[in-house]
C-alpha cells in the first residue's frame, strides 16, 4: 500500500504545486514509484510536467466522478518512476456535481484503494507493475470538497508555508480543519510536516517568519528550507521539474534534501 | 451610485489582497469614499487593515446570507475615507449554505444596491453620509460562488497578474469565466484592466512574462507595474497599508500611480 501525502495550504501561491512536482521528482529519483494527483482545476502541476491541455482527459475529474480508474487516467511524465493524474477544467464543476452524491468526501480515497489493490492488471504497462510507493496530491488554494477529498484520502499532509506574514494568518484555520477531518472522516490523518518555502535570507521578514514558525511548531517543521530561487520559477515554462531543468541550483538541492529528510522521518516511525 | 470593481484571479498569491488594500487606500487619499469588501474566508484584507479576528462579525458572510446590511457590517480602518466589510471563517460555509438559495449568485449585488439607495439613513455616522464613490471586492483564489457573487455585483474587474510563468496558465480560464458571467448574469461586466505585480527587473522571466502579457492584451494592461518590494509584504504585519507604513517606498509609489491611472481611464470612458 502506498503512502498518501496531501500537499495542502488554502493560502494561495505558497509553493504547493512546486513542492508536489519537485518532491515527487526527488522521491522518484531514489527509485521509488510515485503517483502525483493534480487536484487543482488550474492544472498547474500538469503544466509544470509538460502535459498538454488537450491530453488531460479523463483526469482527476474522471476519477472523482467515477467515470475512470487511475490506470486509465494516469499518464507518464518526463521523470522516470513519476506518473501523473492530470487536472482539467471540468474539475471545478465537481464541487457542485457531487453536492448530493453518496460519500462525496470519500471518492478519491475509494478510488485509490480500488486502484492499489488491483493495480497489477488494470493498466497497459505504462505504469509500474508493482504499484506505487508514494501518492502525492497537489491541492487547490481552498478548503472545499476537492481538498477535503485529499485530506480524507491521505495518511498525512505536507504544508508548504511561504515565509511571509500573511501566510501565517491561515495556518491556524488549516490546522483546525485537519482536526475536524481527523475527528469525522479520517482518524489516521496526521501532519507529515511544515516546509518553509521561498525563504530569502537577505530579507528580515523572511527570517522572522521562519523563526516564529519553528518556535511555534518545533519538530513539525522540516529542517530543510526551500530558498527563493529564480530557476525554480523558470522550470515550469519548459514543462519539467527544476531537478531536471537545473540540478545544481539551490532550489533543486533543497528539494533533494527535503526528499531525504522526508524518507528519514518515515523510517523513524 | 458607486463604481464596483472586483479584484479577481483564481491563481493564488498574485497580489489580489495587496492590490485591493493599497489601491483602495490610494483612491481614499484622493478624497474619494471607498468601501472594501473582504470576500475571502482567509480574511487577509481584514488582517492587512488591522481588524481583529474577534471584530469581524457579522462581516461579508452576514451580508451574503441576508442577516445584516452593509451599514451594520462595515467598520472604519486606519485610513480616512476607507471602510471595510471584514471576512471571517463563516464565509467558507456560505458556498454550501447557499446551494439551494434563491438568486444565490446575486446576493452581493442586491445587498450593494439596497445599501447604496438608502445609505444616508442606515448607518450611525461612522460611514460617509453621502455614500461611496468606489466599492472594491477582494476575492478568494477560486472561481466558485463567492467570486461569482463579486463578478455579478461588479461593473468591472481588475486582474492582478504576477510576473511568473504559472500565473499565465489560468488567465484564459478567468477570461472565459468572465464571458460566461457577462452572457448569463451581468451584461455590463467589463475588464477594468490587468495589473502586473511583483515585477522584478533583475529577473529575465519577469520581463518576459510582462512583455508577453502586453503583446497579448495591449491597452488592457495598465502601464503602472507593481515592483516586488519587501516593504509591501512587511506592512500587513503592522495592520496598515504600505502607503501608511512607508509612503516613499517603490511599492507605495506604484500603487499611487495605479490609482491615478485608474481614475484617468474611468474619466476617459
Ligand atoms: N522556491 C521558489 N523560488 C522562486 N519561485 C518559486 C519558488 N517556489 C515557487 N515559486 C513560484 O512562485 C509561484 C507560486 O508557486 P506555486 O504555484 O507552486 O504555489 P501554489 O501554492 O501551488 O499556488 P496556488 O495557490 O495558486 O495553487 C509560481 O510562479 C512558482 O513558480
Ligand atoms: N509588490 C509586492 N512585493 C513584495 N511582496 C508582495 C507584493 N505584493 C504582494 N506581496 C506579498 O506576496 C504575498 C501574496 O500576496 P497577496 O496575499 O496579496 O496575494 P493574493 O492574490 O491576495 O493571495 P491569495 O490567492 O491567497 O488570496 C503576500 O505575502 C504579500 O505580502
Ligand atoms: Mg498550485
Ligand atoms: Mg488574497
Amino acid at each position: 500500500k502506498p503512502r498518501v501525502i496531501a500537499v495542502v495550504n488554502q493560502k494561495g501561491g505558497v509553493g504547493k504545486t512546486t513542492t508536489a512536482i519537485n518532491l515527487g521528482t526527488a522521491l522518484a529519483a531514489t527509485g521509488r514509484r510515485v503517483l502525483l494527483i493534480d487536484l487543482d482545476p488550474q492544472g498547474n502541476a500538469s503544466t509544470g510536467l509538460g502535459v498538454d491541455k488537450a491530453a488531460r482527459q479523463p483526469g482527476s475529474y474522471g476519477v472523482l466522478i467515477g467515470r475512470a480508474g487511475f490506470g486509465e487516467a494516469m499518464v507518464p511524465t518526463p521523470v522516470p518512476n513519476l506518473f501523473l493524474v492530470p487536472a482539467n477544467r471540468d474539475l471545478s464543476g465537481a464541487e457542485i456535481e457531487l453536492v448530493d452524491a453518496e460519500r462525496r468526501a470519500h471518492r478519491l480515497r475509494e478510488a485509490i484503494e480500488t486502484f492499489t489493490s488491483f493495480s497489477v492488471s488494470e493498466h497497459d504497462g505504462a505504469a509500474p507493475a508493482r504499484g506505487f510507493d508514494y501518492v502525492l496530491i497537489d491541492c487547490p488554494p481552498s478548503l472545499t470538497l476537492l481538498t477535503l477529498n485529499a485530506l480524507v484520502a491521505a495518511d498525512s499532509l505536507l504544508v508548504p508555508l511561504q515565509c511571509e506574514f500573511l501566510a501565517l494568518d491561515g495556518l491556524s484555520e488549516l490546522l483546525h480543519t485537519v482536526d475536524v477531518v481527523k475527528a469525522n472522516f479520517n482518524p489516521r490523518l496526521k501532519i507529515q510536516g511544515i516546509v518553509l518555502t521561498m525563504f530569502d535570507n537577505r530579507n528580515r521578514l523572511s527570517s522572522q517568519v521562519a523563526a516564529d514558525v519553528r518556535a511555534h511548531f518545533g519538530a513539525q517543521v522540516y529542517e530543510t528550507m526551500i530558498p527563493r530561487n529564480v530557476r525554480v520559477s523558470e522550470a515550469p515554462s519548459f514543462g519539467v521539474p527544476v531537478l531536471l531543468y537545473d540540478i545544481s541550483c539551490a532550489g533543486s538541492q533543497a528539494y533533494a534534501h527535503l526528499a531525504s529528510e522526508l524518507l528519514k522521518r518515515e523510517n523513524a516511525e
